[in-house]
């Protein structure tokens, strides 16, 4: 454990905490893609099968089991609890789009053609692609709101975060994971005209609206 | 350089 990865999940947590908090005190799940949420599920459900077959240490167990829970409570929120205030219309992404080619890529390119393996890799792929009905939605209605923003801006400082982690951890530990790395550059390119207008309009008090 | 099998990320 480094520095930029506890910054990292750190960044990771608040980011569902902001979420889920927006939700609860607005009584309402408007502004956000349901979609983006079941893709982060099965990314989750995916990746951390790996509670059943391994120990690493109890943060490692707490957090993926809080992860696991809270994403599945916000699938809960939205298509159920606050429903009505959910904006299907403009959560239009054709997600078929994005796990079709990365189901395949998993089974193509992976470390290591074994079950575990696949699915792991797959997770991670996935991951990589699973905003982009979430910034597709932002596109569509042309705003977000301010505390969506910060939600957004939590999960892309994340996976950023790991990149220097990954970094770190090559020259201190040798370690190196191309299927990640490539996967985590992917993932933080997609954030980066967000990111752009996230420091031009938030942080000047602005929300964020897109020329129509 | 390794890859490990374990992942211990999240």
């Amino acid at each position: 454990m480094n520095i930029f990865r506890l910054c990292g999940d750190m960044s990771h947590l608040a980011a569902i905490i902001i979420l889920l908090l927006k939700m609860w005190k607005t009584r309402s799940v408007a502004g956000i893609s349901g979609k983006s949420q079941i893709l982060f599920a099965t990314v989750f459900t995916a990746r951390y099968l790996d509670l059943f077959t391994s120990f690493i240490s109890i943060y490692n167990t707490c957090m993926k089991v809080f992860f696991i829970g809270t994403v599945y409570f916000t699938i809960y929120l939205i298509y159920m609890k606050f429903k009505a205030t959910y904006d299907s219309n403009h959560d239009s992404f054709r997600v078929e789009f994005l796990i079709v080619p990365v189901g395949g890529l998993a089974f193509l390119v992976n470390h290591e053609f074994a079950p575990l393996e696949i699915i792991w890799t797959f997770s991670i792929y996935l991951e990589s692609v699973a905003i982009l009905p979430q910034l597709f939605m932002i596109s569509k209605t042309g705003e977000a709101e301010t505390i969506t923003s910060h939600y957004l801006f939590a999960l892309g400082s994340y996976r950023a975060l790991y990149l220097c982690n990954w970094i770190y951890r090559y020259y201190a530990e040798g370690f190196f994971d191309l299927i990640a790395v490539v996967a985590g550059v992917v993932q933080t390119i997609l954030y980066c005209d967000f990111f752009y207008l996230y420091i031009t309009k938030v942080m000047k008090g602005k929300k964020i609206s897109l020329p129509a | 350089t390794q890859h490990t099998s374990i992942k211990d990320e999240l």
